[in-house]
């Protein structure tokens, strides 16, 4: 293992093991800034990790970023790893993330769905959903983005256990989303979420399940503009922005439909590279450019968030 | 462990409403275990598929006969998953 986050490779894909291993060492080195916080337990019982970014305080008002809730969306993982390094090494020197962290906490969920990022490094490289067993069905796992309160069970989402897009037998059934529903709740200060997938290049908002606009569509949307004018500045990278149902299709039980819900109003979503070359496959050698231009978009998005407070 | 051989991911791109629903029918074929990397969504979106070997020529077949052009997008599943391990294990060595 390495020594330190410093001569950890950023630029290559790591296993579940190496990147607990990376989020122990990033503590150890800045206890100052980072703690890791366990919020609940998988399926085949891995204990799920949330990595606090604090500049102090109690309870302050906080921004949710999660990578990975598909396992074999391997270049969220792995820029998930890279924002965590960011943060640490730019929140001094770096005048828009340091006045981020003046007033609020950051929560990074690095590996949303272990059981299925494991099963994709051991048994199925394309697996995407969790590895729960449900007594009624002959297949195994939940779409973890199928499976929130929002629109739950709706059109958008599968009634069938062998399906990609499984919506599971009842709201919050996957322990993985659980973990976070109750976190958000017992927390209660989240005034940003954003849940990042792979692939297509988009960055979605609510809603994924109604046709109705977000009351706050107009606001999300400018927010989405800049946010992706910043992300194609860095490589030319094309993205499209605009609310799930509209942009893509209609996704009921989605993670950021119930956010919203909850009344966190900057909810997004992402859709990281790639554009059509090679999918869920992304060379390594894609996933720092990719950390790097998605990082830009985040600062719009937490920047924004810190200075128009609700 | 689930191997790829022979498996392709093809590109669809639909370019009216009777190609999507053509292709929309696709995800109901269980038989031909398709798996949709991107679903469709709307005319002139990429559909992309990755086809087990088995599927792969009455799938191209059926989009042929019925006009609906696709590309090959990855030739070879398993060889990109080879590449991607074989680098992982480069840098842990």
């Amino acid at each position: 293992l390495p020594l330190s986050t410093n001569t950890f490779n950023y630029a290559t894909y790591h296993s579940l093991d190496e990147i607990y291993a990376f989020m122990d060492l990033l503590v150890a080195e800045n206890s100052h800034l980072v703690s890791k916080i366990e919020i609940g337990r998988s399926t085949e019982n891995r204990p799920i990790y949330v990595l606090k970014f604090s500049k102090g305080g109690t309870n302050r008002p906080a921004i949710w970023i999660d990578t990975g809730i598909h396992s074999r969306e391997w270049v969220t993982q792995a820029s998930g790893v890279w924002f965590a390094k960011k943060i640490v090494q730019d929140h001094e020197n770096d005048e828009g993330l340091a006045s981020v962290l003046d007033k609020m906490d950051i929560f990074l969920e690095i590996v949303t769905n272990p059981d299925g990022f494991a099963f994709t490094q051991t048994k199925n490289r394309m697996w995407r959903k969790t590895r729960s067993k449900h007594s009624n069905s002959i297949c195994v796992g939940v779409d973890p983005n199928r499976n929130w309160d929002a629109g739950f069970g709706g059109s958008g989402a599968s009634g069938n256990p062998c399906s990609e897009t499984y919506h599971g037998p009842y709201a919050n059934s996957e322990p993985e989303v659980k973990a976070i529903v109750d976190f958000v709740k017992s927390h209660g200060n989240i005034k940003a979420f954003i849940s990042i997938h792979s692939y297509s290049q988009l960055l979605l908002y609510p809603y994924g399940y109604t046709t109705t606009p977000v009351p706050d569509q107009k606001e999300l949307h400018e927010i989405s503009k800049k946010a992706v004018a910043a992300l194609s500045s860095l490589y030319g990278t094309k993205y499209k922005y605009g609310s799930i149902i509209t942009t893509i299709y209609k996704a009921s039980g989605g993670t950021i439909d119930w956010t919203y819900e909850q009344g966190i109003k900057y909810s997004f979503t992402f859709e990281l590279r790639d554009t059509g070359r090679y999918g869920f496959l992304l060379p390594a050698k894609e996933i720092v450019p990719t950390a790097q231009e998605t990082w830009l978009a985040l600062m719009v998005i937490m920047q924004y968030t810190v200075e128009h407070p609700y | 462990t689930e191997t790829f051989v022979g498996h392709q991911v093809l590109r669809i791109v639909p370019t009216n409403d009777e190609d999507l629903q053509k292709v929309q029918e696709l995800q109901d074929l269980e038989e031909l275990q398709l798996d949709f990397w991107l679903a469709p969504r709307g005319v002139g979106h990429p559909v992309d598929v990755r086809v087990p070997f088995p599927s792969l020529q009455p799938l191209k077949a059926h989009l042929e006969s019925n006009g609906i052009s696709y590309s090959i997008m990855i030739e070879d599943v398993q060889a990109l998953v080879d590449d991607e391990q074989m680098e992982m294990l480069r840098e842990r060595r």
